[in-house]
């Protein structure tokens, strides 16, 4: 089973789900589809981070408020990795 | 800056563009002129250039819509994202949407066009989004006045990358004025505009951004001003963090802002005044609340001054000369923060760490807390 992110107390159900849309829209996060590879870091994880790295956020993996801050704000439709 | 896979970019100099339709937002003219503006950004540092036309197929065909409008890719209704462009290319290639749900304007309310104009037709020539937070690629809007909009120089290199530079400037030679840059952490030579604490991190200014040190990790992250608080000005002058107040106390000229935690407080900007500082200071250098002696400690020019903030009184005795109470730091000072008993103190490009009794301890470089 693929681990979520390290959900913190306070990330709320619908942090998730923006983020989880932010990612698949900008950071290419594609649902692993057939049966589910035991592994070691969810690709929701690398993608959090890799959008923390991108934004030049402090690189947790986790859904914290400075994170969360940054999907909430306006910006450009364009994704920020090659689709 | 990025540009698309393949560097891929428009196989001409000369372009087309056309606007199919208008948004209710602004009149007519204001949009052209805009949308125009927009694209004279790029036309001036390189050999593109643009020309309207009124039916037909442009290269870069403009439009106006919501939620689904035509593409694959709807709009999110306002705020969130508010545009998007496609590479160049035959087709929908160098397109660009703006989402209709959002409220355009030729200033500082809602959205401004020209910015999110400017930035759209980045894409449409082939660039994609720059990590660098002060270049217009920047995937998140931020306000910046469009009457001093200058192309950041990061943007400069990406679109030249792919055009080179405009032949009709110093006979096409890099431009001699290169854009505003964003201030380099790991350049030795940074000097700072302001320092604070703030709650355990360090907030470093210097132009229209600023960087945040976490104290429990190497990790430094570099924002605009503007992204965390459009209220404040560029260019701080002093800040500090007061342990009485909980509040950090930001200074422009003889203006005062205050937060608590990362929120504005309403009612702010104050005179310094307000402060009870004597009317010949009109501008401080560098502010610093000192833990041992509970006083925030104010410099300006070569002098300091010792306050407190209880009876909002000067202390007695103050001004003295900044040498006479720190030695070594020279003659002004232009950024200070305590942390855990020491205190730095910043002039151009050196740091100077005192200790609780103010004997110089270390001089170091002022990018020391930015993790180079």
């Amino acid at each position: 089973a693929c681990s979520l992110p390290i959900a913190l107390p306070s990330t709320a159900k619908n942090d998730e789900e923006v983020a989880e849309a932010y990612l698949k829209r900008f950071f290419n996060l594609t649902t692993p589809e057939g049966p589910i590879q035991r592994r070691r870091i969810s690709p929701m994880t690398e993608k959090v981070r890799e959008m923390q790295r991108f934004f030049g956020l402090k690189v947790t993996g986790t859904l914290d408020s400075d994170t969360m801050q940054m999907m909430n704000k306006p910006r450009c439709g364009v994704p920020d990795v090659a689709q | 800056y990025s540009t698309f896979q393949g560097n891929i970019k428009w196989p001409k100099t000369s372009l087309t563009y056309r606007i199919e339709n208008y948004t209710p937002d602004m009149a007519v003219q204001d949009v052209d002129r805009a949308l125009e503006r927009a694209l004279q950004v790029w036309a001036k540092v390189t050999p593109l250039r643009f020309t309207r036309i009124y039916s037909g197929t442009a290269d870069i065909m403009i439009s106006f819509g919501a939620g689904v409008h035509g593409d694959y890719y709807p709009f999110d209704g306002p705020d969130g994202t508010l545009a998007h462009a496609f590479a160049p290319s035959e087709g929908i290639g160098g397109d660009a949407h703006f989402d209709e749900d959002e409220t355009f304007t030729s200033g500082s309310m809602g959205y401004n066009l020209f910015l999110v104009a400017a930035h759209e037709f980045g894409h449409s020539l082939g660039l994609s989004h720059s990590t660098d937070p002060g270049a217009l690629m920047f995937p998140v809007y931020s306000y910046v006045d469009p009457d001093t909009f200058s192309l950041p120089q990061d943007d400069i290199k990406g679109i030249q990358f792919l055009y080179g530079p405009n032949p009709d400037v110093d006979g096409g030679n890099p431009d001699p004025n290169p854009g505003p840059t964003t201030p380099n952490a790991c350049d030795p030579r940074l000097s700072l505009d302001a320092a604070t604490t703030l709650r355990g991190e360090k907030i470093l200014f210097k132009g229209s951004f600023f960087w945040r040190s976490f104290s429990q990790s190497s990790q430094v992250e570099q924002h605009r001003i503007k992204y965390f608080w459009p209220e404040l000005p560029d260019n701080i002058d002093a800040a500090y963090e007061s342990l009485e107040s909980d509040r950090v106390y930001l200074f422009k000229g003889n203006q005062v802002w205050a937060l608590f935690g990362y929120d504005i407080v309403q009612g702010y900007p104050k005179s310094i005044t307000t402060l009870g500082l004597p009317r010949s200071v009109t501008k401080i250098d560098a502010a610093v609340y000192d833990e041992q002696s509970r006083k925030a400690l104010f410099f300006t020019g070569n002098q300091i001054y010792s306050y407190d903030e209880a009876t909002r009184k000067v202390d007695q005795g103050f001004p003295k000369s900044i040498k006479d109470v720190f030695p070594g730091i020279g003659n002004k000072v232009d950024a200070a923060l305590q942390d855990r008993g020491f205190t730095y103190l910043f002039n151009g490009q050196y740091m100077m760490e005192y200790s609780y009794t103010r004997r110089a301890l270390r001089v170091l470089y002022t990018n020391y807390f930015l993790g180079c």
